[in-house]
């Protein structure tokens, strides 16, 4: 494993708890989409499956039930805590999830690299982990709230995309024959859609700043 | 057949 690669996992898992800490510190999630973490959860439980069949090394069995296990926690503060609960922007948070779903469902059994159970719900859960973060970003556009995501969790997540990219370019030098078109295809519009993200969280940062300036 | 790809990465 690479530097990147695990500065990539670190950031990754660090944006996670940054968010895990503000529900619990702040007791609000205003702001926070419930259907984005809720695609989530589909794509860490439909893409970690192999924790049953294979095994890659401690590390990385650790982390994917840390991933599975932290993605259920925010999703059950988010329904289900006394107040967390009520903080939360349901009228806001609409974003038609289906219309992500249904797509990847179909696009992995079209394009995949093995047609098997296991490894088409692989496929599946790189294409929607690609497209999980849009319902955020509708949420952020119509709310404009900045305070509660914190600027840590959106530049924490765009640093784990931004690593996991130099980490694809330097095993692509240093690995003979590997490849993975899936991946690479997926995580880049992944990014892209995330450099999205970062630059309505800096317009709306500007904009909150401009409101709250002394006239 | 290609052997089914290890996906080492998370």
């Amino acid at each position: 494993m690479n530097i990147f690669r695990f500065a990539g996992d670190m950031t990754h898992l660090c944006s996670i708890v940054v968010l895990l800490l503000k529900i619990e510190a702040t007791k609000s999630c205003a702001g926070v989409s419930l259907r984005t973490q809720e695609l989530y959860a589909v794509v860490f439980v439909s893409r970690y499956l192999d924790l049953f069949f294979t095994f890659i090394s401690v590390y990385n069995t650790v982390m994917k039930v840390f991933f599975i296990t932290s993605s259920f926690c925010i999703i059950w503060y988010m329904r289900h805590h006394r107040i967390v609960s009520q903080t939360y922007d349901r009228e806001q948070d609409t974003f038609r999830v289906a219309f992500l779903v249904v797509p990847c469902i179909f696009l992995a059994l079209l394009v995949n690299h093995e047609f098997s159970m296991v490894e088409v719900l692989w496929t599946f859960s790189i294409y929607l982990e690609s497209v999980a973060i849009l319902p955020q970003l509708i949420l952020l556009q119509r709310t404009f709230n900045v305070d509660t995501l914190t600027s840590n969790y959106v530049f924490l997540l765009g640093a784990y995309r931004a690593l996991y990219i130099l980490n694809w370019l330097y095993r692509y030098f240093t690995e003979p024959g590997y490849s993975q078109w899936i991946v690479w295809s997926s995580g880049t519009l992944q990014t892209a859609i995330y450099c999205d993200f970062f630059y309505y969280y800096v317009v709306s940062w500007r904009k909150n700043e401009r409101l709250s300036l002394p006239s | 057949a290609e052997p089914l790809k290890q996906h080492d990465e998370l």
